[in-house]
């Protein structure tokens, strides 16, 4: 079904962006 | 108008006291002032709070006064606490959200607050209750922070 599988990437691409914002380190130097 | 709504969605997960559900709600930057303490109680602490006049009822003046505050504070957390200044990111107009309850705008000036909760210390926490809400919010979420990054300078 192309919906699912539309439905599926959209998910992928939500996850990755949130979780390579989670490993982002942040913060002001020292 | 999407900004907004997807925010004011997000912005009601921070469970604060006074109420969240429309935009004239937000208007008075009460609500705005307690989601700050909640993302940063050091920062934004009670002192900083008590500047917030929490009865400002339909007066607008009272309520630009307020988001004047809250924008300015937003501002200086970004760069003594978060090291980044936002470059070229037109800054939301708080007339219009005091005076107009213009939603365009409110929706910027949520989108700041949103880019302090997840850079701040306890962003897991707000980042992760981001990916349980619903798809079409965070697409919304991700596109705003997006934006923001690509504004971002250390």
């Amino acid at each position: 079904d192309p919906n699912m599988k539309a439905g599926a990437a959209n998910e992928g691409v939500l996850a990755n962006f949130f979780n390579s914002l989670l490993s982002k380190k942040t913060g002001a130097p020292g | 108008m999407e900004l907004c709504e997807s925010l004011l969605t997000w912005i009601q997960t921070f469970g604060v006291e006074a109420p969240c559900k429309t935009v004239e709600d937000l208007t008075s930057g009460v609500v705005m002032a307690q989601v700050l303490q909640k993302i940063d109680i050091a920062y934004f602490s009670d002192s900083w709070i008590s500047r917030i006049k929490p009865e400002v009822g339909d007066n607008w003046r009272l309520k630009v006064s307020n988001l004047k505050k809250i924008l300015t504070g937003i501002l200086d957390y970004n760069q003594e606490i978060l090291g980044q200044h936002i470059n070229d990111f037109t800054l939301p107009d708080v007339n219009l959200i005091g005076e107009h309850s213009d939603a365009a705008e409110l929706g910027r000036m949520l989108q700041l607050i949103l880019g302090c909760a997840v850079n701040c210390e306890q962003k897991q926490e707000y980042i992760q209750t981001i990916m349980m809400m619903e798809e079409s919010v965070q697409h919304v979420v991700m596109t705003a922070i997006q934006e923001l990054m690509s504004k971002e300078t250390p």
